[in-house]
């Protein structure tokens, strides 16, 4: 019954891109999710894909349990500071980090288990104003902060057994940075994008500031999701929480951009709007590979093909029918997030009543 | 989009920028 009712809405007959529900989780002492994620986690020589789920107070690990049920590992109590993100760290085993702060990040923790003696730990990596926070390929975390006179953006290296190595920073730009992606396929490279709607591309080996390229003004606040360098040129995936609706382009949720580096000029490749008829825009999203999901205003969940720039799949705001109806419903209910897992091909939505639901897509 | 839109490019646009910024 579950299955049926959270059967998505399919759009412009492509049926072959779906989302099938796959399972759910909840946490039954959490009545809140902030944030959800995925990681490797390896105990007595098994590696499997584990989820992460946090609320304000906490963080707990799922494993895979058979008929696709998932039962809690662990769960890291965490102090009096909110948690505000979960910042996964890519091909890695056994650790995950953690953004706390009230507002904005103040700290940023890294939360990990130990297979040599069976524990779970966590130790602190960063404190300060930080406004934005990334987990780089080989263990490091590249993270920009603000004191009042100048904006540091640092990179940190991990080892397996979580301690801080020694950092390296990276030149900041004027604006602070506001979001980082990976040049995928470039180990050295490194995008972010500013307050002031600029992209900004680093050496992350020498901490060059290599340019910095306008974006536009008909999209303030990109977000940059992706990145990754063809034929010369550096594609871009950005998101747009502030945009406005035109004619021209309907409301873009995403859009791909190809800049030229050498030369700061760019082009639009791919719009992602929101599907015709829904009202409202953008809340937050996720890309992976070609695919990307954003919670909507709406409470829906839409998910686009970003090389077609074409809609592919909906999740209605309230895929779960109380059958006892609230008097008094919250006007925009359902979906809270959207996170793909390691791969695009599963959807982690998560529900504002905390309900985490794992799609196939 | 055209060459022309974008002005000449690099492959190795990525090195090529790194000679040229300040260290």
């Amino acid at each position: 019954d579950v299955a049926e009712q959270l059967t998505p809405v399919l759009l412009d007959g492509l049926r072959e891109e779906s989302l099938q529900l796959v399972s759910k989780l909840k946490d039954s002492s959490s009545s809140c999710a902030v944030d959800v994620s995925t990681m490797w986690w390896e105990a007595a020589g098994c590696r499997e894909l584990c989820v992460v789920t946090a609320c304000e107070s906490s963080v707990s690990l799922w494993k895979p349990l058979a008929s696709d049920r998932w039962g809690k590992v662990y769960t890291w109590q965490l102090g009096e500071i909110p948690v505000i993100q979960i910042v996964p760290l890519p091909d890695t085993c056994n650790l995950v980090c953690i953004a706390l702060g009230d507002l904005e990040i103040g700290e940023i923790r890294l939360l990990l288990y130990s297979s040599e003696n069976d524990s779970f730990k966590r130790s602190l990596v960063k404190t300060g104003n930080i406004k934005a926070v990334l987990g780089l390929k080989d263990r490091r975390l590249v993270s920009s902060s603000r004191t009042v006179q100048e904006q540091q953006v640092e990179i940190v290296s991990l080892s397996e057994t979580g301690r801080s190595k020694d950092g390296q920073t990276l030149m900041p730009p004027e604006e602070t940075v506001l979001a980082f992606a990976e040049v995928e396929g470039m180990r050295d490279a490194l995008v972010g994008t500013t307050a002031a709607n600029s992209i900004v591309v680093w050496n992350l080996k020498t901490g060059q500031l290599l340019k910095k390229m306008h974006v536009g003004y008909s999209y303030p606040a990109s977000i940059c999701h992706r990145a990754y360098s063809d034929s010369g040129l550096l594609f871009v995936v950005l998101s747009h929480p502030h945009a406005k609706e035109s004619e021209s382009c309907g409301n873009p949720a995403f859009r791909v951009i190809a800049f030229n580096p050498k030369t700061a000029r760019s082009t639009g490749v791919t719009f992602s709007s929101l599907p015709p008829g829904h009202a409202g825009r953008y809340l937050e999203g996720d890309v992976k590979e070609a695919s990307a999901a954003a919670v909507l205003t709406s409470g829906a969940i839409a998910v686009w093909d970003l090389l077609l720039g074409q809609c592919t799949a909906l999740l209605p705001p309230d895929p779960d029918p109380d059958p006892d109806p609230d008097p008094d419903p919250d006007p925009a209910g359902g979906w809270a997030l959207a996170r793909w897992a390691t791969t695009s091909a599963c959807l982690l939505a998560g529900q504002r009543d905390g309900t985490i639901c794992l799609y196939r897509y | 989009c055209s060459e022309s839109d974008l002005g000449p490019i690099s492959l190795n646009w990525f090195e090529e920028l790194s000679a040229e910024a300040p260290p």
